[in-house]
């Protein structure tokens, strides 16, 4: 059995992959040429709604600004139409000779096949949404970039009405695709710097704000300064250890041959 | 094997249904 990377992934793929994995068990302790069931009325449902999701998954590649995803996605497309092709072809040489075995094989192929196929699709997809997580990881970057230019409290005023949605969409998103892993190593890395993040987050912004009140008061504010700037290294390093993490994946593609 | 392979080609037909309407929920 495959690993999945997330749980959505794992909830709609383990069922049937299970499924699959007893079929062929069973399949081939049965190599004893008992006659196969016609199939051609799930056949056709399964051809049906593979057509469905086709269409579907082109109308998400030709809107999508992803130009990973609309490179990658074609790929996990094809795989699903050409694995219902080949259930197709069985079930019409099994209409012919129930006890083909070559329309047996061609069952599991296409049984596989379409597991492999969606497997990709919801890899990809799931990829894609991982990326967009990303582009908001790194609008907060761009913003602790330019914390140490911040002197005046109108600046900081502005970079906290900047700064605090984007903080709370990432803090968002990444809370739920914490929850959303299945694996547990990668699960506590993300939560363990989701959590230094907001702890540092209002702390930073006391440090800049003693940085600019020493600056109006012409007081030293070296040593102020620093410290800001401590903390917003360590905010930046929270943050790319984010971005790091979002990327790791349990998924291999081999297992599944 | 009989029911099995109908069982099987069924729970296939859902989990693409599945993975369709996952991708337009998430899409929209």
């Amino acid at each position: 059995m495959p690993t999945f990377h997330t749980k959505t992934i794992a909830g709609i793929l383990e069922p049937v992959a299970q499924q699959v994995s007893r079929l062929v068990i069973l399949h081939e302790e049965a190599e004893d040429g008992n006659a196969m069931p016609d199939l051609e009325r799930p056949v056709q449902g399964v051809s049906k709604a593979v057509a469905n999701l086709v269409k579907v998954g082109r109308d998400t590649i030709n809107s999508s600004n992803d130009q990973i995803l609309r490179q990658d996605m074609p790929a996990s497309l094809q795989r699903v139409e050409r694995a219902s092709h080949l259930l197709e072809e069985a079930s019409a040489m099994l209409k012919i000779d129930p006890y083909s075995q070559p329309a047996r094989k061609k069952l599991i192929e296409g049984s596989r096949g379409i597991l492999q196929g969606t497997s990709l699709l919801l890899t990809c997809f799931d990829e894609s949404e991982v990326r967009k997580i990303i582009r908001e990881c790194k609008k907060v970057l761009d913003y602790l970039a330019v914390a140490e230019v911040i002197d005046s409290m109108e600046d900081l005023v502005q970079f906290v009405k900047d700064l605090s949605p984007c903080l709370t969409k990432v803090s968002r998103d990444v809370d739920y695709r914490e929850k959303e892993l299945t694996h547990q190593v990668h699960r506590e890395m993300l939560s363990r710097s989701l959590e230094s993040i907001k702890t540092l987050a209002p702390v930073l912004i006391c440090a800049m704000k003693i940085y600019v009140q020493l600056v109006a008061q012409g007081k030293t504010e070296h040593e102020a300064a620093e410290n800001r700037n401590y903390l917003v290294h360590r905010m930046t390093d929270e943050i790319n250890e984010i971005i790091r993490v979002l990327q790791l994946t349990t998924y291999d593609e081999d297992e599944w041959e | 094997l009989r029911v099995g392979w109908e069982q099987l080609l069924t729970s296939i037909q859902r989990n693409i249904n599945e993975v369709e309407n996952q991708i337009l929920t998430r899409d929209s």
